[in-house]
């Protein structure tokens, strides 16, 4: 069971996007996904349809409550493809996750406890470094950070790379790190020249796969599916199944 | 001295790119105006080529520890404009702010006690509905959202005017807000479509001005200027003059 950390403080860089196209292309690829959404705007929650307002127990209550994730844990209409909601409530967690024994965690200790049998765990975390970001990445395999070829992105990349050092030291020696462009504009001289930059100074931490802009990525949440679904042959939706296979690739190698 | 908090707790709609041309074209309208960063991410210091870094004090510790807010106040080079700047520090007020008696009025207090002479204070909050984003809206005379005409962006509308109606009963009853479209495709449908229906359903809620996508914005951070330094006759600045007269037409109504 591989879990990955979707994550990055900066904001509108293609977290949720991302969990969601990439969780459908791996479950699409016969693996079994599941998503957790971390967010209080559950926006990956809304991108599966849900109706968010009408949920008796999310995310938040097996955080602060320990309730099993299974009890909470719901299908999307998609195969191979479950999701853990959220709701408001998770702006709870922020404030009162910090006070519990070991609270770094609460996420961890749930998914082990689920006894869960999936190939891939995806985690979309809030723009926020506070205590629900923490537990994706103490309980993460690995931490995927989509990034925009723009400044304050990758400013944001600094504090980030931070919080992992600090993570591995005293939680999670294990935890790796990959980039992923997100929303790149070829004929953006800026995009060119900054994502230049980015392979350049990170070397093998940037994943091949790029995400470039489209279109259909900004209507997929409005029907309630993922990408693939809503434009099975459009441009990101080949760019997400590349992405899935790059990192089953990795995950068969490590 | 009016005093504008620019927040939405989606991430990436352009409130720091608003938060800091807003400020310049006011500035340069001739009114003197104080930018506020209440975001760890410190995009609005880097906008302004602040070393974040080699900061001896920030706003956090203005409002943690209840220096002055005098004694963080820095010039920005443009005439009429300073900046109080942030740093990672703000992370720290998430979790400390709510200790504090009466947290909630720890900014406006910090306001009241400087005896401050400015005609505008605009304020830059992080993407997350939390006690740093309560604070400015508990201090605010205007909440200006800047909203993307996409989904998740107009589903965040509905967490924010809780916020504000409860904000409204409990500490600031003359809070009023206005909807600022931003980073606007007009060949997009999605967008034309979604801001159509914006306008009509928010009625006198939407600003008449509407800020279009426009590189020079992605590159005036890199100049830690502000765009009307970087690009004068830019769309976006031509755009972000045309806002500082309509708020500065508004607030003389009021
Ligand atoms: N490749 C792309 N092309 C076009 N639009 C995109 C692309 N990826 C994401 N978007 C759109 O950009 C906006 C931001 O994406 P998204 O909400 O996934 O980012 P996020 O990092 O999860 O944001 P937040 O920080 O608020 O959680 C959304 O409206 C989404 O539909
Ligand atoms: N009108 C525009 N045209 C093109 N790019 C824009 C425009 N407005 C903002 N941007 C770019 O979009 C990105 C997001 O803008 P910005 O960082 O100001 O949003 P934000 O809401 O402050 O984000 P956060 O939620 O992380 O605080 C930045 O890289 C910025 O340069
Ligand atoms: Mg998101
Ligand atoms: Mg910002």
């Amino acid at each position: 069971m591989y879990k990955i950390a979707i994550s990055n403080e900066k904001g509108g860089v293609a977290k949720t996007t991302t969990t969601v196209s990439l969780g459908a292309t791996l479950a699409e690829a016969g693996k079994k996904v599941l998503l957790i959404d971390l967010d209080a705007q559950a926006n990956l929650s809304l991108s599966l349809g849900v109706e968010v307002d009408r949920l008796k127990a999310s995310i938040s209550k097996a955080l602060l409550d320990s309730t099993s994730l299974t009890t909470i844990i719901q299908p999307t209409g998609i195969p191979n493809l479950v999701l853990a909601p959220s709701n408001h409530e998770m702006r709870l967690a922020e404030r009162f996750l910090p006070i519990q024994h070991e609270y770094e965690l609460a996420l961890s200790r749930l998914i082990k406890l689920a006894d869960l049998d999936f190939d891939y765990i995806l985690m979309d975390c809030p723009p926020f470094l506070g205590a629900v970001t923490l537990n994706a990445l103490v309980a993460a395999d690995l931490l995927m950070i989509p990034t925009q070829a723009e400044y304050f992105s990758i400013y944001a990349l600094r504090s980030l790379m931070n919080w992992v050092r600090r993570i591995r030291l005293q939680y999670n020696p294990g935890l790796v790190y990959r980039l992923l462009l997100t929303m790149f504009d070829r004929r953006n001289r800026t995009h060119r020249l900054l994502s230049e930059q980015l392979r350049t100074s990170f070397a093998g931490g940037v994943l091949e796969t790029y995400i470039e802009i489209d279109t259909k990525l900004r209507e997929s949440p409005i029907a309630g599916v993922p990408v693939i679904s809503h434009a099975p042959n459009t441009r990101s939706s080949m760019q997400y199944r590349s992405l899935a296979q790059e990192i089953i690739a990795y995950v068969q190698e490590t």
